[in-house]
Parts: C-alpha cells; sequence; structure tokens
C-alpha cells in the first residue's frame, strides 16, 4: 500500500510504500487514552501479472473506539457493524445514512463510508472496485483520516504517528535517477535520508482518476520516517 | 552485432496477439568474449504501424530503462547534444513497411548485455487476412535462436499459415504450428547447425521477414464485441455482402516527372484495374499536368467494349509539363456529381476518385491548403478520395490529409520493378465496397471516448474497429446498433454485447496480456487523435494534441509527440551517452537515408529508473 502524509499547511506532503506478503496485519493507528485502533489487512492480487510484481493493497479494515463499545469491519464485501453487543450489516451496494449516538455512519454506494466516531476521529474508507472478470486484481480499500486533531499525544501507528505533525527539513537538491524527480536530502527524526520527490493518488474525490498529490518519496517501507520498523507495527488480528 | 568476438547467446522474439492487437518482445543476448571492451550493435525493424512502449538494457545485473517523454521536453532537455549538430534518433525508415530500431553500447571484457525491445499494434485485415510480419537480421549464427508466437482469438481462428523469406526446405519442418479453436501457437527454433548456409562457415540462413496469417470466424452479421475491464472494442467485417457497384475516376498525373517507367508502369497498373471492373460500374479518366483533360465528359460504363476503348486511351497518355492537382480533382468531381444528379449511375454505388500523383502541385491553385479546402467543399463528403503518391518527391502528408478530410487513404507506391503490383494491390483493397455509410451507436449514457465510429464505406476483406471506455467499469453487457447501406437495402443491426469470461475461453492460459483492450482502445484513440492533428480546425489541433500527448505518455506510446530517453552506462571514454528514440513521420521518413547509421547522442544526465509510480 502507498502511505501519504499531507501537511496542509506547509503545503507538502510525504509518501512511502509499506511492502509485506499478502495477509499481513498492520496497525495504523492506536490510541490507548481514547481507546482506538486501527488495523488493516492487506491482499495481494489474483494471480501475479508476468510484467509487474506483487502487489498488496488493503483488503479490509478493523476499527475499535473501546469506550463506545464499538467495533467495525470493513471489507470490500460489506461492513460489519457492532455497537455495545448489538450487530448489524452494511452493504457496499447500499447507500445510506446511519445517525448514532456515538457514531455516524454513510455509505455511498459502491464508494466510500465515512465514519464519524463523536468528539474523536472522522474518516473515509474508499472502496476501489476492480472488474469481476480481471485476471489480476481484486478490489481493495483505501483509508483516509478527515481530522485527526482530538487524538491524544500519545496515539502511534502507521498513521497515528504523524497525526501531531513531524518535523523535517529538505535540503540538497540533486539530480536524481530520474531527470524529471529530483533527489533530496531529508532530515527528519534524526537520520538524513535520500527523498525522492514524485506523487501519488489521492482517490477521495475522482475515484477512478485520483488526484496527483506532490510528496517527497521515503525509500525501503518509509525507513527513518516511521518510528521503528515495519516488523513494529505487525499484529496478529484485526482487533 | 558484427565483431567476431562477440557472442550472440539469445535472440528471442516473443508475440502475444490477443484479439489482433500485438504485442512483441524481441530479446538479444550477447556476450563480449574478448579481452578489451567492445561495441555491441542492437538493430531491430519493427512495423512502422507500431508504437515503441519499452526498451531496456541489462549490463552486469544494471538494467538501464528507456523513458518516455513528451518530445519537445525531450528536446530540450537535451538541446545542447541536437545543437552541436549531431542528428537526434533511434529510430530510421527502413524500407516499406519497417523502421530500424539502432542501438550501440560500449561492453566490458568478458561482460554480457541484454536487449529488450517491447513493441505493440493493432493487426489489421487486409484482403481476408491479419498479418504478422517479424524482421529477423542476426548477422551472426546465434546459440538460441527462438520466435515464438501466441495468437488468441476468441472469435476462432478460420486459418493460420507461417511462413518466412528464408524458410528454405531444410528450415521448413522447424516452423511449428498448433491451431486450435481460438489458439494458435508458431514457433521457430533452430540450432546452431540449422542456422549454417553451409556446413563449414559461419553465415547464417537466418535474414529475412517471418509472416504469420490468419483470419477469424465472422459468424455473427453485426460483428463481435468484446467488454474487458471498462472498456470495449467491436470488430466488424460482415462476410457475405454483395459488392457495391462503383463510380470510379482516375485521376491521372501526366506532369514530366512521370516520364519513363513510371508511366510506363502507370500504363500496365491502369490496364490490370480495368481488367477487374465489372459491367455494373461506372468509370471515367482525368489526366492533368499544366492542364486537365478528360478521357469522355462524363462517366462510362464498364462494358468490354467501353473497357477496350479505355485500355487503347491509358496507351496514349504521355508525360509532361507542370503538375495542376486542384482543376483536376475538381474537374473529377464534377463529372461524378453530374452523374449522380442525372441518376446515370446506380443510387446504392459507391462514388469514389483514386488520384495518382509522383508531385507538388505548381500549376493553377498550388497553395496546399487551399487546395485541401477546394477539394473538401466540393466532394462534401458525397464521395470518397483515395490518393496515390508515386515515390519520394510528392509531399505524402498533403494527399493523406486530403484523403483523410474525405473519409479515403492515402498510399505511397514505391518506385521499384513491382510498382505495378503496389498500383493494383492498392486497388484491390478499396475496388470492393460492400457496405457504405456505415455508422456504430452506443447508449451515450453508457460509453465515453469512442474512436471514430462512422465510416464512409467497408472495404471487401477488410475490417472496421470501434473502441470505447464504458461509463461503469463494472459493465458487462452493452447494447449496440449499426446502421450501413448495402446494394440492396438499408440495413440496421441491433444487439446486445456479454462480456466473455476469459478464464472459460482460454482455461489452460495462465496470462493473456494483461490491459489488452485497454491498450487497443488507447492505441486506436491516439491514431485517430494523430489524423485528427493533421486534419482538423486549429482548436481541433490543440485539444487532439494534447489528449494525444496525455495518452502517449500514459501508456508509454512512443508517437510522433513522445519521445523515448534511452541513458547509456557511463564507460572511462563515453562519461555518459544518452540517445532519444522518436517515431519518424511520413514526411520525416522521405528526408531520412535509407543507410543512416547511428549517431551518440551526449549529454550530463545519470541512468534513467523509475519508481515512485507505482500507481
Amino acid at each position: 500500500p502507498h502511505f501519504i502524509i499531507e501537511f496542509a499547511d506547509q503545503n507538502d506532503a510525504l509518501c512511502f510504500n509499506i511492502n509485506d506478503k499478502p495477509g499481513t496485519i498492520f496497525n495504523l493507528i492506536k490510541d490507548p487514552l481514547i481507546g482506538i485502533i486501527v488495523n488493516g489487512q492487506t491482499i495481494g492480487d489474483k494471480k501475479i501479472d508476468p510484467e509487474n510484481t506483487m502487489n498488496t493493497y488493503f483488503g479490509s479494515f478493523g476499527i475499535v473506539h473501546a469506550k463506545f463499545g464499538i467495533r467495525l469491519v470493513v471489507t470490500t464485501q460489506d461492513i460489519l457493524v457492532s455497537e455495545k453487543g448489538k450487530q448489524s450489516k452494511l452493504f457496499w451496494s447500499d447507500n445510506i445514512s446511519i445517525k448514532g449516538s456515538n457514531m455516524d455512519l454513510h455509505v455511498a454506494k459502491d464508494r466510500s463510508l465515512t465514519v464519524t466516531l463523536r468528539n474523536s476521529v472522522k474518516f473515509v474508507i474508499v472502496l476501489h472496485k476492480v472488474w469481476k472478470k480481471h485476471p489480476y486484481h481484486q478490489d481493495f480499500l483505501g483509508f483516509y483520516t478527515l481530522d485527526s486533531h482530538l487524538f491524544s499525544q500519545r496515539v502511534h501507528g502507521l498513521l497515528g504517528q504523524f497525526f501531531h505533525g513531524i518535523t523535517f527539513e529538505v535540503s540538497d537538491m540533486f539530480k536524481g535517477k530520474d531527470p524529471d524527480k529530483p533527489d533530496a536530502t531529508m532530515f527528519v527524526k534524526g537520520h538524513n535520508l535520500t527523498v525522492t520527490r514524485g506523487w501519488q493518488k489521492d482517490f477521495r474525490k475522482d475515484l477512478k482518476k485520483g488526484e496527483n498529490v506532490p510528496c517527497w518519496f521515503v525509500h525501503k517501507n518509509g525507513t527513518g520516517l516511521i518510528d521503528g520498523e515495519i516488523e513494529d507495527y505487525i499484529v496478529s488480528g484485526l482487533f | 552485432v558484427s565483431v567476431s568476438e562477440i557472442e550472440l547467446q539469445n535472440v528471442k522474439i516473443n508475440c502475444m496477439v490477443t484479439s489482433r492487437f500485438a504485442h512483441t518482445v524481441m530479446t538479444s543476448m550477447a556476450l563480449n568474449k574478448a579481452n578489451v571492451s567492445q561495441e555491441v550493435f542492437f538493430d531491430v525493424e519493427l512495423p512502422k504501424t507500431a508504437f515503441i512502449t519499452n526498451f531496456s538494457m541489462e549490463i552486469n545485473g544494471n538494467t538501464y530503462v528507456g523513458v518516455v517523454k513528451e518530445k519537445e521536453k525531450a528536446k530540450k532537455q537535451y538541446e545542447a547534444a541536437v545543437s552541436s549538430g549531431k542528428t537526434a534518433g533511434l529510430v530510421k525508415a527502413s524500407g516499406r513497411k519497417m523502421e530500424k530500431f539502432s542501438v550501440s553500447v560500449n561492453i566490458a571484457a568478458n561482460s554480457n548485455i541484454t536487449f529488450t525491445l517491447t513493441f505493440e499494434e493493432l493487426l489489421q485485415r487486409r484482403l481476408g487476412k491479419y498479418e504478422l510480419m517479424i524482421r529477423v537480421k542476426p548477422k551472426q549464427l546465434v546459440q538460441n535462436f527462438e520466435i515464438v508466437a501466441d495468437v488468441f482469438e476468441p472469435q476462432g481462428i478460420t486459418f493460420l499459415n507461417a511462413h518466412g523469406t528464408f524458410i528454405t526446405n531444410e528450415l521448413l519442418p522447424l516452423v511449428e504450428k498448433t491451431v486450435t479453436d481460438k489458439r494458435a501457437h508458431v514457433s521457430f527454433s533452430p540450432t546452431l547447425d540449422q542456422q549454417r548456409k553451409c556446413p563449414d562457415c559461419d553465415g547464417t540462413l537466418i535474414d529475412g521477414d517471418f509472416f504469420i496469417n490468419y483470419d477469424v470466424n465472422r459468424e455473427d452479421m453485426f460483428g463481435n464485441i468484446q467488454i474487458v475491464n471498462g472498456y470495449f472494442v467491436h470488430f466488424f467485417a460482415p462476410a457475405d455482402f454483395p459488392k457495391l457497384p462503383k463510380n470510379v475516376v482516375f485521376v491521372i498525373d501526366r506532369s514530366g516527372s512521370m516520364s519513363g517507367t513510371k508511366m510506363h508502369q502507370t500504363h500496365e497498373g491502369l490496364k490490370t484495374i480495368l481488367n477487374e471492373l465489372h459491367e455494373e460500374d461506372h468509370f471515367g479518366f482525368v489526366t492533368f499536368s499544366g492542364d486537365v483533360k478528360a478521357w469522355k465528359p462524363s462517366l462510362t460504363t464498364a462494358t468490354k467494349e467501353n473497357l477496350k476503348n479505355a485500355e487503347a486511351f491509358v496507351e496514349t497518355i504521355t508525360a509532361s509539363g507542370l503538375t495542376n492537382i486542384n482543376d483536376a480533382v475538381l474537374f473529377a468531381v464534377k463529372m461524378l456529381k453530374d452523374a449522380m444528379n442525372k441518376k446515370t449511375v446506380p443510387e446504392n454505388s459507391a462514388s469514389m476518385i483514386i488520384l495518382l500523383t509522383d508531385g507538388n502541385p505548381n500549376e493553377g491553385e498550388s497553395n496546399i491548403q487551399s487546395i485541401q479546402n477546394n477539394v473538401k467543399n466540393a466532394i462534401g463528403g458525397e464521395m470518397t478520395l483515395f490518393c496515390l503518391g508515386f515515390g519520394y518527391d510528392v509531399s505524402y502528408t498533403f494527399l493523406d490529409v486530403m484523403a483523410k478530410q474525405n473519409n479515403g487513404l492515402a498510399r505511397r507506391i514505391y518506385e521499384g520493378s513491382d510498382a505495378v503490383v503496389q498500383l493494383q494491390g492498392f486497388y484491390d483493397e478499396i475496388a470492393n465496397v460492400l457496405l457504405s455509410d456505415v455508422n456504430f451507436q452506443y447508449p451515450e449514457n453508457s460509453v465515453n471516448s469512442l474512436t471514430g465510429s462512422k465510416f464512409k464505406q467497408l472495404f471487401n476483406g477488410s475490417e472496421i474497429v470501434v473502441a470505447g471506455r464504458l461509463n461503469d467499469n463494472m459493465m458487462n453487457d452493452l447494447p449496440f446498433e449499426v446502421t450501413a447501406q448495402s446494394v440492396e437495402k438499408d440495413l440496421v443491426f441491433v444487439g446486445n454485447a456479454t462480456a466473455q469470461d476469459w478464464k472459460t475461453i482460454f482455461p489452460d492460459q495462465e496470462y493473456i496480456f494483461g490491459d489488452f483492450t485497454e491498450h487497443l482502445w488507447a492505441y486506436l484513440t491516439i491514431q485517430n487523435l494523430l489524423d485528427k492533428i493533421e486534419k482538423g480546425s486549429p482548436e481541433e489541433k490543440i485539444k487532439a494534441t494534447e489528449d494525444a500527448l496525455e495518452l502517449s505518455l500514459k501508456y508509454n506510446f512512443v508517437t510522433p509527440l513522445t519521445s523515448m530517453v534511452v541513458t547509456k552506462p557511463e564507460t572511462e571514454e563515453n562519461p555518459e551517452d544518452t540517445f532519444i528514440a522518436d517515431k519518424l513521420t511520413e514526411d520525416q521518413r522521405r528526408h531520412v537515408p535509407q543507410a543512416a547509421g547511428v549517431t551518440l547522442q551526449r549529454t550530463y544526465t545519470s541512468s534513467v529508473t523509475n519508481w515512485v509510480d507505482s500507481d
């Protein structure tokens, strides 16, 4: 999966890829004070396109709000909602809005799920539908945090660690291996990293084409940018 | 590879054709056995109709990949090299059908190199068959030589032939061919000894063209529609329609430059063509130099006697004087219009003008754009104009644009002993019109980005291809309507196409190359847009250029709007070398000497790698 960390106030973004074998579950957000956990499990392609290497995508997300007793399992098939023991199932083919005391859900048919958790967080899960008969690819999901300022200072995870900002400095831009994509040195979290100017896509507005987000690409699974290594974010289950 | 101390270890040509869209990968591996570094050349000839999509060189584990860029951007980047007088380009014109991609690189002692070139093209149906042409000239014996082609046609294959100009009786059994209902596999893999010209010599027999010809079933009158992952392609070539009678005016250049062999060949060509006219056809001759003359003032029925008289007239055409294309074509238009207005020709018939010229207009109206406007306005969509450019002195683009503006096409006739055969071949392609005014319609709310969907005529043995995008990627059904006019009546085909399950059609096939329908759509759209750039209004040209460029970059196609930049590895002698591969236009081909060699460009960039665009 591609990760994009946008800094709207600086009009800039950082990005990195996380590659591991399909089926791996990553912790994206963990806030022990608020009691929120977001984990995502990756899937691969149906079959490896001989002209490409195996790509992984998020195929399901598990979201927990411990204090509200809320659990959500979002897959490419459906959305399972559990609140204080009561369970219900929503389908991507629905066009539906549900307002609850602690959580609002809105499913835009075959496009996105918007989840608003009272006084804590708002996020969108985008469904990327792939042609059913496609020989290689299958449906996958994207996860976008819309409002993260209410998370506590202890929030962590592959995305969570960036919610309260990050200090980085880009300098010494030099010609990279691709003349269109200059390299630079980034000083971040005590490391000097070589980064490359590139772009990733934001699919919230245009689900088919996406919008290019120019960003500084951190190589090698975000090494040096993320705390620790990717193994530190692998968990055993969606909850 | 021309140096004996370089061993050509591997040459593999792998073609994958799926629904007429051919994806060819040419791989060549060489080893420098010498104790010093040597230059290795990779010369490949590919069809002019193909777009290069990839090129890479692998040297000692390092891969150098070509990057497709906007042509102007690439040129600007390397303008220092261009301004130093060195010609840009890896691609050179090469004969009638091919263009040559050449690259050379210095490799260290005892090192090997692998070149890989990939290109794609839509095979066109001509005279009832598709043709895949592979030119092989390894220039020396190859340890492992292999041509492998897999053809996947969901409509089913009616016949498939594989042959080569270099295939001797001894090599013939090595051409292996397996054809099942929807799939064919062709391979040719001679051993080192089988490649030898004689038992004790190093010369190779493998030098020439390898052809695969085939056709598909066409059981459905409305054609075949394939829906794949949000894209569709409609192949339309119904069989068993009677030919429309035709009304044809031959407009023949008799200017001074046509004298000698060209005029003799024109006589021969026209006499052959006259023999193929049918009694229900009408025809006329307009000849021109500085002035315009008609054989007869109106169209003539193609009776035996009239044809005999026409043959005698053809013999009398002699060459001298200037070139007045404008008045000659307008005269022909008037002849056809008069015949249509007076109803001396059948109502359901195909009217066409065939212009043969070898030079540029220099008498009467000589402004090319004015001539194009005059002709377009005069024709008004009521007939088709075909242009034959004889030799290299003609402005082919002028003829090409004028033909396309009037629903026709142009062809260059190469000066040579077979010019008569070329003339006749072109005539055979266009002479037999089965349907006219063929229009394809799909629900507006279901499709977008449709390629050309209105065609003045369908020729016998050809095929119309329309492709488009579906508004909903998930769509597996597409209603359609095709209207056309045949000799007897107006035709309407209405139907509903359904996506096929490729796993069911080709169950044993692990891999049919990925998004071929999307690539086919992109290829066809770019071709349409390139035509529009030539013949459209100024506003249309700007939009078409932008769109074609965007698609060329997206699909990594080397088209006339893009260039592929190839960076060579650094050596002590050459700190850094960069090449640019372009797609030549027909006019550029005209100016490039046939035997042009490779010229290097030197700039100061390092090797190229792509790594961020994982989407």
